[in-house]
């Protein structure tokens, strides 16, 4: 995706799964 | 047109499959290795390693869900290599390094063992 118009987002992408529920 | 690309995301994918291995979510395969047992991701082993795609790809294995390792392969360097191929990190310990590189040989992870191979040259 290095394409002209990539712009980055460096935070979180996706939720975190928990070490226990 | 262009994209947002969020530079983590590889990262916390990964993070997650870790989260689920630990708390044996969806894990489809238990891997023993001399008595000791490890739950894991099919789709990670074949992802990470030459044999576990051979073994998994073989129609005959489709439905495996439990593998038995050759006896020699060492069960600390088997879970160096399965913590390595979850979370990215290669723990190296002198006294584990040759252990995990014969492993990696067995597991065909050529980067790993190249990687081993340099670290047990320096």
């Amino acid at each position: 995706y290095e394409g002209v118009n990539t712009i980055k987002e460096m935070g979180r992408s996706i939720h975190e799964i928990p070490r226990q529920d | 047109d262009g994209c947002i690309q969020f530079t983590r995301h590889a990262g916390d994918v990964l993070l997650n499959f870790n989260r689920l291995r630990s708390r044996n979510i969806l894990t489809d395969v238990a891997i023993q290795v001399d008595g000791q047992h490890f739950h894991a991701h099919k789709a990670i082993l074949v992802a990470c390693s030459g044999f576990f795609y051979s073994v998994f790809m073989d129609p005959k294995n489709a439905n495996l869900s439990a593998i038995s390792l050759d006896p020699k392969v060492d069960p600390k360097g088997f879970s160096i290599l399965l913590d390595f191929m979850y979370t990215s990190c290669l723990d190296l310990k002198d006294s584990l390094v040759l252990a995990t590189m014969n492993t990696a040989i067995y597991l065909q992870m050529e980067h790993v063992v190249d990687t081993c191979h340099r670290f047990i040259k320096s």
